[in-house]
């Protein structure tokens, strides 16, 4: 299974439409301090459904939301699509290709699709549930996170085995 | 469980052994059941020590130490559970160059079997990287997106 | 005591606000106390809004613009207290190319009056050194000091 | 008041007799990891009365003496001495030149001397109190400590204020 696309629309500093390819085997994000490159990573955690404010550098919930510059006006939710080729059914799901969408409200509404059907965050979780995606998973490392495997104690290391028994 | 949990551990210790030994070109590493009676409730410890040293407590290590030792913990994880796809924020921050060359070339050797998403700031990580994203403020304070070639790469680092 | 430190707060803060600009190229940042009534028990939060951005909590910043907030934070505690030296480990990590250059230019202006002693991988921070000394390890596990010029030192990064 | 130099001597690894002169104002150090850098500031932490073992880095006081190799033998004590040119009496002590130094054996014994009299730790925290040296200044940032200053609560920043003031 690999990655093939992320659309973000109006999280956090991404308040237009942008589109990421994911074509190659190594892919690399380059750019300015404070220009967007962990957003991305935030955006990807978000769509995993990642629900601690915390891990996504936040206090509430609906801070994901492009809050506006100086210049241009906040907006009123926040979207991101990934699309995975699922050609190998790593996914156990009938699609070729998967498409999840998780989209937040600024009144606090969510809405979750898979493959544009209507579903919620339970389903998301389940999808992903032992894949080596979202929570627990140590496929996203965080910038700044990287020693904190070394550090953690004794029974969460212990989870990195029962993980990958 | 305890026999799946065992035989995992058995692996992953030895994937990390062999790993850390071929980022720090030597050295010993190693995964310690604290309690090998119990499967259910043991701790794991991490036990590193790099080439020419003594063993010694993983806290008295040096910050790039540290950041290679976890690159090897989570690169055995990786070959272990054969995850589709990875993704790592500035985790070279703390390396030198060599060892950014090392980490590098690695990820490029285990990209055949895993997709990975890197975030840098180095130079020489980005000329292993087959393709690359530019993210830019262009308009202030909103991000943009742009495939760059390695040249162009190093005016956004 | 009460007078002592409120004087002391409202430096500290016009320093700060002065020297986030300079790093930052712009913006807006201030101090301010939690509960301005009681200078005895009053906290101190720290604001930092980068250029054309809109103000949010210090958590949304990036990686490296906490760096440079923090430096900024630093840098205004030297200057108004005048410390006779300041030791910097590695504090260069997070920050991209140009930032670097700011921070490397920073120190050299404030090195007349304080001494700087400072550990970097980056290149661009070492072209600002006045005086280098390369750490190895020759004989495995022993560490040795020896000084070197810019270009020497640039094989020790 | 400036610094002039650092002699290290079993510290860490410094099996070796060591000097650094700090004779201009911006000093960089460069090195490979692992090869002893922070291991200087340490030593200067160190030698300023530092007491706890996590901000050295170890579990037990002793773990700053130079350890062993796999070709070398341990020793049996870390010496560290620091010389400051003190010809504008910043120090508050009646010598132009101001040298430190602290000692500690693997038995535990400590012992420390100012301009070469035994004193006690006690008398070195009163030195260096309230000049920017020590315990609670900003002056020496550790490796991935920067961020710090900005995480801590706030009675730790009220602190910041209280010691400039
Ligand atoms: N909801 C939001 N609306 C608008 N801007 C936001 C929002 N949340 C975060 N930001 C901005 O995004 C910026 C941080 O972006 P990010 O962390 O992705 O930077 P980065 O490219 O990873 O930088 P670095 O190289 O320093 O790590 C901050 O300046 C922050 O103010
Ligand atoms: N008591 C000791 N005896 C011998 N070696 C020691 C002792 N304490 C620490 N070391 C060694 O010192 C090394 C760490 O040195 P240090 O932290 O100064 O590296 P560094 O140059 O700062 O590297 P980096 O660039 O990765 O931060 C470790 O390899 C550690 O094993
Ligand atoms: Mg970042
Ligand atoms: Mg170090």
């Amino acid at each position: 299974m690999e990655l093939k696309k992320l659309k973000i629309y109006g999280f956090k500093s991404f308040a237009n439409k942008t589109v990421i390819s994911f074509e190659d085997p190594f892919i690399g994000i380059v750019g300015p301090n404070g220009s967007g490159k962990s957003n991305i990573i935030d955006a990807i955690r978000w769509v995993f459904g990642e629900q601690s404010n915390k891990s996504l550098r936040g206090e509430s919930s609906t801070d994901v939301i492009f809050g506006g510059t100086q210049t241009k006006r906040k907006q009123n939710f926040a979207e991101v699509t990934i699309v995975f080729d699922n050609s190998d059914n790593y996914l156990e799901i009938e699609f070729l290709e998967v498409e999840v969408t998780r989209r937040l409200y600024r009144n606090g509404i969510s809405e979750y699709l898979i493959n544009g059907v209507e579903s919620r965050l339970k389903d998301i979780n389940d999808l992903f549930l032992d894949k080596g995606i979202g929570k627990n998973s140590f496929s996203i490392i965080s910038q700044g996170k990287i020693e904190e495997i070394l550090s953690t104690n004794q029974d969460h290391r212990r989870q990195i085995i029962e993980e990958t028994a | 469980f305890k026999e799946s949990f065992k035989a995992a551990y058995i692996q992953l210790r030895s994937e990390f052994q062999i790993i850390f030994k071929e980022l720090f070109g030597g050295g010993e590493a190693d995964l310690i059941l604290t309690n090998p009676e119990d499967m259910l409730t043991t701790g794991v410890e991490i036990i590193a020590q790099p080439p020419g040293k003594k063993l010694q407590t993983i806290s008295l290590l040096s910050g790039g130490e540290k950041t290679l030792t976890a690159i090897s913990l989570i690169f055995s994880i990786i070959r272990m559970k054969k995850v589709p796809f990875v993704i790592l924020d500035e985790v070279d921050a703390a390396l030198d160059e060599s060892n950014v060359k090392r980490y590098a070339e690695y990820i490029k050797l285990f990209s055949s079997k895993t997709q990975f998403i890197v975030i840098t700031h180095r130079p020489t990580t980005m000329e292993c990287i087959d393709s690359l994203y530019g993210v830019t403020m262009e308009e202030e304070g909103i991000s943009s997106l742009v495939k760059v070639n390695l040249k162009e790469g190093e005016n956004y680092v």
